[in-house]
Formats: C-alpha cells, structure tokens, sequence
C-alpha cells in the first residue's frame, strides 16, 4: 500500500460503479481504486442471481467473505486434492452396466440462506446456484491487501467456463480515476463495451494441450474454451441442477422430529425415576 | 537452549533423488517437493520448492498455484510451456530450455509438455507451503463439480461432461498420445 493512501478528507456513502449483466443475473461492483477501498485495501462486489441461475466457477486472487443479503442457493467450493465425498451407490455394477449409466460424485455443497456468512480462500475455485424461489444476492468482500495475495493490490477473477467479464478489468485498465474511468462507465452503460476481450483460462491454451490433458475430442474442448458462448458468467440452467445433495425431504424432516420427541420422553421418564429415590444402576 | 532447537535446524533436504519422488508416474515422470512439513525451517523463509522431471513429451497436467508465485529453472532438457492470465490470454507462449527462468504468477494458469529429449526442472515457490490446483486429473477441479454444472456451464452433454471428468486417472503427470517409457535411473 502506498503513503498518503489514507489520508482522506472526506468520505462518501457510494453505490455501485458498474454493472455487468449476463444471462441470468447481473454483477454491480464498486470501484476499487477508489480512495476508501484502497485505504482499506478491499474490493466489494454485489452478484444478483436469478432463479434457476448458475454463476460459473471462478476463483480470485484473494480471499473472500461473502454475505448473503436475499434468497437461498447452493454453493460449491472445489478444494485440491480434496474426494468427492458427495456420490451416488455404484447400483447394478458389473451387470453390462454402460458408462453413460455410471453415478456422479462431487465435492461437498453448501446450502446457504439469508443472513450466511461464507468464507472463500484465496485461489479455490467456487460456483453457486439459485435454487430458490426469489433472487439470490449476496455481496462479496475481497481482501486485496491479504497476505495470500501475492499479486498486487488489483482485484482478479480467473473463470474455468463461460466467456466472462472480469467485473474489474475495464477499471483497472482505466486507474479507475478521472475522465477516463467516467467514459468507460457510460461506454458500458451505451453497451458499447465488448467483451471480446474476456475469455476463461482454457482459452489461453492450445487446444492440442486440452485435448491431451482431458483426453477429449476437439468438440469438447472447443466447448470448455467457451467459443461461441455469449451467456457472460451467470448462465440459466435447462430444467433444473440435477446435483448429489442431502436436501432433507419433509417427510424425513417428520420423522427426525418424532425421533427427537420420543427421545425426549424417555429422558423425562428417566429423571422422574430418578428423583424418586430408585437406585440408578448404569451399566 | 537455543543450540538445541533453531541452531541445529536441519537446512538441507535432497530432492535430486528419484527414489524420494513424492509423485511418480512411470510412463510420464516424478515431482519431489521440499516444503516446510519436510524441511521445517522453510516456514520462517516462507519458500518452498519443487523438482520435476518429465519424460519425452509428457505432460504436466494444466494447474495454476492457488498461494505461491513459482519461479522455474530449468535443468536439463526443453519444454513448450503457457501462462495463462485471468483473461484468458496467453502471457507465456514457448519453448524453455536449459539455463533459463521463467516466472508464473500466482493464480495464472500453466501447462507444460516435454520436448523430446524430455524435461528436467527445479520451481521455486514463494510459500512455504505452496500448493496447486490442476485443471485435468484425477485430483482436478473438473472432477470436483458435479456433472450437472459442467453440463450447463460448458453446454455439452451428460456424457461429454462425464468423459471430462473422468478420461484422465492419473493426478498431475499426464502421458501424451507420443509420450513413451523411459528408464530412470538414480
């Protein structure tokens, strides 16, 4: 951080400088070059997610802490390394079963709701998805000046799919300050801005790497490099996510609760015999 | 008491060695990585570091490194290698080879596959405890999301996203379609 950083004469409630829209949500972020957040050295981001929305996996330079201000979702934070601990039985195994019948498995989901705080570190990719029946809007904080952003002080989104716009970028490149900054705002606003600049990160490698790497034909990877995808980073989902989840149905919820009821009257009737005076023999 | 603890550290840990590779795979090559698990005192230098070896034309898989810069010397041999920014541009596009360095920030994407006479390299890295998060394998993020959102995400079918996941078993050290076994000896 530079001298004179925080030395501010006079600071201002703001709202959002910028707003990405996409298929379905739209990005608004506050402009990190902006005398409060560079004190601070901070980056806020609010994402609003339609229903059935997906925002694609991405991961920054910094860690996060994410605030849930409406809706619910599922969130999904991919760690390296990590089992897929969330799989489906292997049913019917060894019976001619075809590989398009195999069950899934991935890492753990998060639910999260109104009023969640989550915390996403540095570098780990993440996805979340709407599956509530109103907007999902969360705001994120990225702590720029974190010792686990060994990058400088800008705030970095790197997206694994899609043809995204790094909510940032345009401005960085500006400095975010002056005539400059202002023009791009309203080129953005005009829908002036082109996004051909913006790809994920599989399109910076040759196909010929991918196809090796994942072992996959070219339609594929054409595929993962987002060519011809014009759905930005928040993309709607056909029909429903189908994911390996432990949503509690309303029945198993009943049967939980008439569980701990029962429970709870034995316990009642253990005390009673107790305060009787009968001897408690444990084993 | 200090002659017993910090003055004694052990400052050296050999990571040339084949027979200490913490990743092997026979037809691709080895990882050694020295961090502050196996050498304590790297914990207070914040540094760790990694010594790879690829065969003829292996493949170390796509990754980037979620908490360290690596700074790569290469040792022995050439490698195309690409960086890979958070705009999807190449900000590294060549071939390395020996005597040379190249630098891969933080968060950005790398690939790197051994020419012919394969590939020999020391990475340091500015974490003590640096670790990577591979894009391909069977320890990547794409096996970490449910099929579902491949699917959706990269609007391709069950069966695609299924292969996407699933075509590669090996973690890091890939074999490409030319790649071919190679005697390593100590």
């Amino acid at each position: 951080r530079q001298q004179n950083q925080c030395q501010i004469d006079r600071i201002e409630a703001r709202e959002p400088d910028t707003r990405v829209e996409a298929e379905a949500g739209l990005i608004e972020s506050w402009n990190p070059n902006h005398n409060q957040f560079q004190c601070a050295g901070v980056a806020v981001v609010r994402y609003t997610i339609q229903q059935n929305g997906l925002h694609l996996p991405s991961y920054t330079n910094t860690p996060q802490l994410v605030y849930i201000v409406k809706g619910r979702g599922i969130l999904g934070v991919t760690f390296p390394g990590c089992p897929e601990t969330f799989e489906e039985s292997q049913r019917g195994q060894g019976q001619g079963q075809s590989q398009g019948s195999q069950p899934d498995r991935h890492q753990k989901l998060r639910h999260v709701r109104e009023g969640d705080i989550v915390a996403i570190p540095a570098g780990v990719a993440y996805w979340s998805y709407n599956n509530g029946d109103q907007q999902l809007v969360f705001v994120s904080l990225l702590d720029t000046s974190n010792v686990n952003n060994q990058l400088d002080d800008n705030p970095r989104r790197f997206y694994l799919a899609g043809n995204p716009e790094d909510e940032f970028e345009q401005l960085r490149r500006e400095g975010g300050r002056g005539a400059r900054f202002d023009e791009r705002i309203r080129e953005r606003s005009e829908g002036r801005h082109s996004s051909e600049n913006y790809r994920n990160i599989f399109k910076g490698f040759n196909s010929r790497y991918l196809e090796e790497a994942f072992n996959v034909d070219s339609e594929t990877v054409k595929r993962l490099q987002g060519q011809n995808d014009d759905r930005n980073s928040i993309i709607r989902v056909k029909g429903t996510l189908d994911l390996v989840s432990p949503l509690r149905s309303s029945q198993e919820h009943q049967r939980e609760e008439r569980y701990e009821d029962e429970r709870q009257r034995e316990i009642e009737q253990e005390r009673r015999r107790m305060s009787r005076g009968g001897r408690y023999e444990a084993n | 008491g200090l002659e017993e603890t910090f003055c004694s550290m052990r400052l050296r840990e050999n990571i040339g060695d084949p027979s200490r590779a913490d990743v092997f795979t026979p037809q691709a090559g080895r990882i050694s990585t020295v961090n502050s698990y196996n050498l304590p005192i790297l914990r207070f230098l914040q540094l760790s570091a990694e010594r790879g070896v690829l065969y003829k034309n292996a493949i170390y898989t796509p990754h980037w490194n979620v908490n360290a810069h690596s700074v790569m010397y290469v040792l022995r041999g050439r490698a195309r290698v690409q960086v890979v920014n958070h705009m999807g541009q190449k900000c590294f596009d060549g071939e390395v080879r020996q005597g040379q360095i190249v630098t891969v920030p933080q968060n950005h994407a790398v690939v790197k596959q051994a020419s012919s006479d394969g590939f020999e390299w020391v990475s340091f890295k500015t974490n003590d405890n640096a670790w990577v998060s591979p894009l391909a394998g069977r320890t990547s993020v794409i096996r970490a999301l449910p099929e579902a959102v491949l699917a959706n995400a990269f609007q391709i079918s069950r069966d695609q996203a299924r292969n996407l996941k699933y075509n590669r078993e090996e973690t890091v050290l890939l074999t490409s379609s030319t790649s071919s076994r190679r005697e390593d000896r100590a």
